[in-house]
């Protein structure tokens, strides 16, 4: 553990805490993609199968684990049927087949070990790179979001961010590379540019997210 | 070499 993972962690909760506060204080999940949460529920069920099997890393990875998928569900959960009647699934029109079946084929081909936890291992790394589209879709469409919105999907970049600056340290430290999880992983950071940059030049200067027309 | 397994990072 180094400090830009634990940050990084940390901006990962943070995360899902802004998106609950969001649903839970406006009663309505308008602005939010229920296929995005629904492919971070994927994401989380195909990596984290190891909890299944018994293997062991640290209380914390396993707690952290237990709270991604549990929390995931729940807003699964608020966007369907506790606050179903503030989503607007015209505005979430992303096809995610077009994000499922090549993270799938990718994670057919580059992977560690050709088992059944492996592949699926690949597979989430890689959905998890491109799960956020249909989120930035909606915003995309609409033009503009709630600042809280915004903050939520700033910090799911800052987490992958900071991911970028925990491998540069691992590589020196211990020596260790995961080429998957590293290439992936500076594909999703770099999808949030566009994104940074407009909520860094607009939101955090107390204006509206507005995209430029 | 081998990278991680079990994968350490969330």
């Amino acid at each position: 553990m180094n400090i830009f993972r634990l940050f990084g962690d940390l901006a990962h909760l943070a995360s899902i805490f802004i998106l609950l506060h969001k649903v839970q204080t406006s009663r309505s999940c308008r602005g939010i993609s229920f296929k995005t949460q629904a492919l971070y529920v994927a994401v989380f069920m195909t990596r984290y199968l190891d909890l299944f099997l018994g293997t062991w890393v640290s209380f914390y990875n396993t707690l952290m684990k237990l709270f991604f998928i549990g929390s995931s569900c729940y807003i699964l959960y608020l966007i369907r049927f506790q606050f179903r009647t503030t989503y607007d699934p015209n505005l979430d029109t992303f096809r995610v087949e077009y994000l499922l079946v090549p993270s799938f084929i990718l994670g057919l081909i580059f992977n560690y070990e050709f088992t059944l936890t492996e592949v699926m291992w690949s597979f989430s790394i890689f959905l998890e790179a491109v799960a956020i589209f249909p989120q930035l879709f909606i915003l995309q469409r609409t033009g503009e979001a709630e600042a809280i919105t915004t903050h939520y999907i700033a910090a799911l970049g800052i987490y992958r961010g900071l991911y970028i600056p925990n491998w540069i340290y691992r590589y020196y430290s211990e020596g260790s590379v995961d080429p998957i999880a590293v290439v992936a992983g500076i594909v999703q950071t770099g999808l949030y540019a566009d994104f940074f940059y407009v909520y860094f030049t607009k939101v955090l200067q107390g204006q509206r997210f507005e995209l430029p027309a | 070499e081998k990278p991680v397994t079990p994968h350490d990072e969330l």
